[in-house]
């Protein structure tokens, strides 16, 4: 564990928070990509299949509890809280994502460390956490005005992409057999989806204004 | 364990 990794771990905590705290707040999911949180849940749900089989920390295991009850805990919000729901703006949020599901899966069967039922999912999580952004951002881009914690909860992403990025590059350099092209291949092409968001972010801040993506 | 496979990230 370096210093890296650990800000990585705790900026994607506390992205999951700030969405939670907001839809909680609130009692509002407006401008949430429902499908981003139900492909988060699919993701967590795909990776950690390993969760009883292989232990590697007390850290680990009690992360990866947090991430799959917390994803589920922002889909059941917004699926069955009678208030949340019906802030849900089903309009808005029309990426198809089942094709994203599938395409990864595909990938998945093609692109793998090793043939094995939890390898395969293990790849699928991988490519799919990848995209799964890709909903919330045509949401945003949709709807134009994006409002404080939403903004904040894409920038804690962004964030927890890029300090990953940093704990790859400072682990193949400390770690002689630090070697896993799936993930950090699948990795950066993540955080390059949040690019052009994290300009616009900037753009804001410097500003002190409003955060509007353009048309 | 095989160096390739561990999976301790999260």
């Amino acid at each position: 564990m370096n210093i890296f990794r650990l800000a990585g771990d705790m900026t994607h905590l506390l992205s999951i928070i700030v969405l939670l705290l907001k839809i909680y707040a609130t009692k509002s999911c407006s401008g949430v990509s429902r499908k981003t949180q139900e492909l988060y849940a699919i993701v967590f749900l795909a990776r950690y299949l390993d969760l009883f089989t292989d232990f590697i920390s007390v850290y680990n295991s009690f992360m990866k509890v947090v991430f799959i009850a917390s994803s589920l805990a922002i889909v059941w919000c917004m699926r069955v809280h009678p208030m949340v729901r019906r802030s849900y703006d089903k309009e808005l949020d029309t990426f198809r994502h089942y094709f994203l599901i599938a395409a990864c899966f595909l990938l998945a069967l093609v692109l793998h460390e090793k043939f094995t039922f939890q390898e395969v999912f293990w790849a699928f999580s991988i490519y799919l956490e990848a995209v799964a952004i890709l909903p919330q951002l045509v949401l945003l881009q949709r709807s134009g005005n994006v409002d404080n914690l939403t903004g904040q909860y894409v920038f804690f992403l962004g964030a927890y992409r890029g300090f990953y990025i940093l704990n790859w590059i400072y682990r193949y350099l400390t770690e002689p057999r630090f070697t896993r092209w799936i993930a950090c291949v699948s990795g950066v092409v993540q955080t390059a989806l949040y690019a052009d968001f994290f300009y616009y972010y900037f753009i804001s801040w410097k500003n002190n204004s409003k955060l509007k993506l353009p048309a | 364990a095989d160096v390739i496979t561990e999976h301790d990230e999260l």
